[in-house]
């Protein structure tokens, strides 16, 4: 069985994906409330 | 106490904070001058104050030691100057 790779989180935090979609979507509503 | 406020102080950490922030946000441009302009739309009583001098030193001490979670800073910072956001208060019509 080939050994999962450890993830880096680096590149993927989980807190970090939401938190930028969060952020995003703000920045969108603010956008369109404009 | 600091008879001026921490302004100038907060200034320079803002400023500190989104020159770390710059090279890490690269694939969403956007964000930083969203960040920007929370931070136009803030108190100026909050922006002079010993709390956010605390929330940017605590950001800049994170962001550096975890790059992988500055969104999660940038958010905290931004919900942080949402909190103290000038109120644009309308006049009541009679």
């Amino acid at each position: 069985v080939p050994m999962e790779e450890e993830e880096d989180d680096d590149d993927d935090d989980p807190e970090n994906r939401i938190a930028k979609k969060m952020l995003l979507e703000e920045i969108k509503a603010n956008l369109s409330s404009d | 106490g600091r008879e001026g406020g921490y302004k100038e102080e907060n200034e320079r950490l803002f400023g500190e904070f989104l020159a770390l922030c710059t090279p890490l946000t690269s694939d969403h441009p956007e964000v930083l001058p969203f960040l920007c302009s929370r931070h136009h739309k803030t108190s100026s009583g909050f922006l002079a104050s010993a709390e956010l001098r605390n929330v940017l030193s605590r950001c800049l001490r994170r962001v550096r030691r975890r790059h992988a979670k500055v969104y999660v800073y940038i958010n905290e910072l931004c919900t942080t100057l949402k909190a103290h956001s000038l109120r644009r208060k309308l006049p009541l019509q009679p």
